[in-house]
């Protein structure tokens, strides 16, 4: 649908010698709600048609059109770069390297847990330890443990009510194990809630993770940006993984994520399967956010 | 408070077209609902920025107040139990949505059961289990991997055996592009109507309030292969607001029946119209 939206836009503008300011103006229109249209933030969209009405008017865009060459390539190519980033694989210093998973309820922290770790031996050699310290979810520790046995990774349940004590106490036992990286499934929390927040910022603090990822679903609306910020705000995250990207929702909230953090999209979720995370693929998301 | 300047200029309709949007109304529903209530303004004296937020606020409660959404009520001539199914993509609060319902219906003392019909995903089992523990409400299950339509056939027979008021299915998350997926949900639909022909009474599709347009996209999907009765809108606790039962009520007729607002057995809220219209606009 959209699809067809955008190449009745710039089909309009192809073949046109010179746009006059109306066409523009329209097809900025378009172009601004077929990105609302895919879940793209409202205010995210208006940066983005601002900046590219810029680039029109200014006729860089214009110039750098060869006769004939769509409009939506230049635009499409453009959304691609914005999506690209060089920081974008994980970056795994410490020896036992620290990854903390945080994100909203449901995201898919815990399935992302189980298949980085499975991701992590199949692809770098590297042995994982998963610390199971969402003590609040009813049989969420049950459920990493599940997950860990079909992938043949160690996790540790720590003792006690502490997340941040079971975390310590994690990394004290990967290093003694001579275990390559430490995977933290936490708690499902709302970037509102100040106390769950502040447990994160603590765990942050005392323990210095080689990457804290945003979990985020790609069904998100317009609230991708609220989340995104408050995370980024609070924890300072190095980036998301995308999840459920199998479906057919037009995963706008990529666009806004980067947009209002300026973080990499590191991996996606594409399934159930623990086998089903792939590398984030910058041309393919906006592929299917313009349709 | 959207700086008016004291005329409705184009700034006044664009502050009101991002605040629609930002709370997942859409595009369609948003520029409709404007172009309609900007096309009813009579005479200027009339146009001020209340009553524009007045009339915006009556036409969204109209649509939401079309079809009357409410859980289900046994009444004392109702043999069987009354069952409920609760359906939806991973992850929008299915189980932990029923745990709230089951607390909700035995608060009068009603005999409630659930069916633990996700067999599939790591600990489906044990987390339903638990919630049932913590309620007093027992839980029939089976073994991991087996035919979810069974569990379901095996609780309708429990419960009817001992006269449960309610029997709440709790059933995997799934895709609604996934079509063998979807046909295992209307399986159990036709097995349980093999024990009583006018069940299910009612089919929930749980929606996360955090979804964009995709969530208008999984309500049709369900409702072409089950009878949605209603929505449980959940994680209204955050600060995404849900605007996409709007259009799902508007375009496929299903209503809201509740509200999911935290992660106890207690955060469940029924449905009000104007409650929730207010909590989008307001
Ligand atoms: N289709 C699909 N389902 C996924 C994906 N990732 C996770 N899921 C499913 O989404 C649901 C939620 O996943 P969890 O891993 O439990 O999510 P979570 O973030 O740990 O949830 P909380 O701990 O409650 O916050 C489960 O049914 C998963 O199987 C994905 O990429 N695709
Ligand atoms: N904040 C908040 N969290 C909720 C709400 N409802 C459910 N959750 C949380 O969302 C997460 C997922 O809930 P589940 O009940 O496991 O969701 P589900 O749909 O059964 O998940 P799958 O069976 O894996 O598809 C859990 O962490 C719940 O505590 C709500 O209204 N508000
Ligand atoms: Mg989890
Ligand atoms: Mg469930």
């Amino acid at each position: 649908r959209i699809s067809s939206k955008f190449q009745t836009i710039f089909k309009q503008i192809r073949g046109q010698g010179r746009l006059s300011e109306k066409n523009i103006s329209d097809s900025l229109r378009d172009v601004k709600l077929a990105l609302l249209d895919a879940d793209v933030n409202y205010r995210v969209v208006k940066e983005i048609v601002a900046r590219t009405r810029q680039d029109v008017m200014g006729e860089k865009v214009l110039q750098s059109l060869r006769p004939g060459q769509q409009f939506i390539k230049v635009f499409h190519d453009r959304l691609v770069e914005f999506m690209t980033d060089p920081e974008s694989e994980l970056k795994l210093a410490h020896t036992p390297a620290l990854i903390l998973l945080a994100g909203l309820q449901g995201a898919g922290k815990t399935t992302a847990a189980a298949k980085l770790a499975l991701w992590l031996k199949e692809k770098q050699k590297l042995s994982s330890l998963l610390v199971a310290a969402d003590l609040q979810r009813p049989a969420a520790v049950a459920q990493l443990e599940v997950l860990g046995n079909q992938i043949g990774v160690e996790i540790f349940k720590g003792k006690g009510k502490s997340p941040l004590k079971i975390i310590g106490d994690a990394i004290k036992y990967a290093k003694s194990s001579k275990i390559g990286c430490v995977i933290v499934d936490t708690a499902g929390r709302l970037h509102i809630d100040e106390k769950l927040m502040e447990e994160l910022r603590k765990i942050k603090d005392k323990y210095p993770p080689d990457e804290i990822l945003l979990v985020l679903d790609a069904m998100t609306g317009q609230d991708a940006v609220n989340v995104a910020v408050e995370f980024d705000r609070q924890i300072t995250i190095t980036g998301s993984i995308l999840t459920k990207l199998d479906g057919d929702a037009r995963a706008g909230a990529a666009i806004s994520f980067r947009s209002v953090t300026g973080r990499p999209i590191k991996l996606i979720g594409t399934g159930e399967k623990l086998t089903d995370l792939q590398v984030f693929d910058p041309e393919r998301i906006v592929s299917r956010i313009l349709g | 408070w959207l700086g008016w300047s004291g005329k409705l200029d184009d700034d006044f309709w664009d502050d009101w077209e991002e605040a629609m949007i930002e709370v997942d109304l859409g595009v369609e529903t948003t520029l409709e609902l404007l172009d309609k209530v900007r096309g009813g303004l009579g005479s200027k004296k009339e146009a001020t920025p209340v009553i524009v937020k007045e009339r915006l606020g009556e036409e969204l409660v109209s649509i939401l107040e079309s079809e009357a959404g409410a859980l289900p009520r046994k009444s004392k001539d109702r043999g069987n139990p009354i069952v409920i199914m609760v359906v939806g993509v991973n992850g929008t609060g299915k189980t932990t949505t029923i745990a709230k319902l089951a607390r909700k219906l035995s608060a009068d003392g009603s005999l409630v059961i659930l069916a633990a019909c996700d067999t599939f995903r790591a600990a489906a089992i044990e987390q339903l289990q638990i919630w049932g523990e913590r309620l007093g409400v027992e839980v029939i299950s089976q073994q991991y991997g087996g035919d979810p339509a069974a569990v379901a056939f095996d609780a309708l027979k429990a419960a009817t055996a001992r006269s449960c008021d309610y029997l709440i299915i709790d059933t995997a998350g799934r895709l609604h592009t996934r079509t063998t997926l979807m046909d295992e949900l209307a399986k159990i639909v036709r097995v349980l109507r093999k024990i009583d022909p006018g069940v299910p009474d009612e089919v929930y599709l749980c929606l996360d309030a955090t979804f964009g347009r995709n969530g208008v996209v999984q309500a049709a999907k369900f409702a072409e292969v089950l009878p949605l009765t209603g929505v449980l809108l959940t994680k209204l606790d955050g600060t995404a607001r849900g605007g996409m039962v709007v259009s799902i009520q508007k375009e496929l007729g299903i209503p809201v029946v509740a509200l999911g607002v935290g992660e106890d057995a207690s955060d469940l809220i029924e449905f009000n119209p104007v409650a929730f219209v207010e909590g989008l606009i307001g």
